[in-house]
């Protein structure tokens, strides 16, 4: 068989089904439509599983439409803490970071760790400080906010405030 | 959390996913997308899993690999496992979905949360976007 698949997934978007309009709606499933074209240019030249579904989650992580790099939620303390995995299947190599701050691409980050470090998991600082020795796409920790992201925390602390409970966090804005 | 699974011409299978957590979130949480074999997964014997929702219910459920696992031990479909394991999430109370896909291409989905985006396309001109 030599036939290729690739699924993606966007999470719920910048906004909940209830308050997205057409247009919103329109854009999001734009970005898809290219994640969908990066990930396919790479399968469809016989490339790896791996180069494709980087390919497409950095298409992602590049739209502001998504809660991934640019366009991510926003902490308490209000700035941006980002997440990201990546496996083969074949190798069943894997590598992952969480609490990165300044790598543009964090799937990127990933696959770093997976492929330059005997490691699996890398978080916070530490996570940094390789992206950084490994060469990887630097940003300012305000390059991923966004007005959208930014409202959604003020409305959750007001909730929180009212609520008196510090794990208060509404998973829809997840 | 946005994600994608592939399976490539030489039938080898991958995922990755990519998140900023909760909105919101407090002393350093983490979520399911960096835990491999709960947000992530690909094993060439069974299937490849990206999921998005609320990670603490996919953490404690290690949902990626119980979706492998009962390939593998329970002989069952990527579909019916995926079903499997989002429906008991949801008896939980925890929402979201997964995306996979099978060493043979075979693509599959699994959502108990409205307003989720997902896409797929083949070698064979299959190129869909949806929201569940």
């Amino acid at each position: 068989m030599t036939d290729w698949t690739l699924v993606i997934h966007g999470g719920s978007g910048a906004m909940s089904r209830d308050t997205i309009s057409a247009e919103q709606d329109g854009v999001q499933r734009q970005a898809l439509s290219r994640a969908l074209q990066a990930g396919k240019a790479v399968l469809a030249s016989s490339g790896s599983a791996v180069d494709a579904v980087e390919a497409a989650v950095a298409v992602l992580e590049d739209d502001p439409g998504f809660n991934a790099g640019h366009g991510a939620v926003f902490n308490a303390a209000g700035s941006i803490e980002l997440d990201a995995a990546i496996m083969d299947g074949r190798t069943l190599e894997a590598g992952a970071v969480c609490g990165t701050t300044r790598t543009r691409n964090p799937v990127r980050l990933a696959r770093a760790v997976m492929e330059r470090s005997p490691h699996v998991l890398l978080q916070g600082s530490g996570a940094d400080e390789f992206s950084r020795d490994s060469g990887l796409d630097q940003v300012e920790n305000s390059y991923f906010e966004t007005d959208e992201r930014r409202m959604q925390l003020e409305r959750m602390r007001e909730r929180a405030a009212g609520s008196g409970d510090v794990f208060d966090i509404d998973v829809k804005f997840g | 959390t946005v994600g994608a699974v592939a399976r490539d011409t030489s039938g080898n299978i991958a995922a990755a996913t990519s998140t900023g957590g909760l909105t919101g979130k407090r002393f350093g949480r983490v979520g399911d997308t960096a835990v491999i074999g709960a947000g992530t997964l690909a094993d060439i014997r069974t299937c490849a899993v990206s999921a998005t929702g609320a990670g603490e219910f996919y953490i404690r459920t290690a949902a990626a690999s119980a979706i492998a696992a009962r390939m593998r031990f329970g002989g069952e479909s990527l579909q019916v496992a995926a079903d499997a394991v989002q429906a008991e999430i949801r008896e939980m109370g925890g929402s979201g979905g997964v995306i996979a896909v099978a060493p043979d291409g075979t693509p599959a989905w699994s959502f108990n949360t409205p307003g989720m985006y997902r896409g797929r396309a083949r070698a064979d001109g299959t190129l869909e976007i949806g929201i569940y």
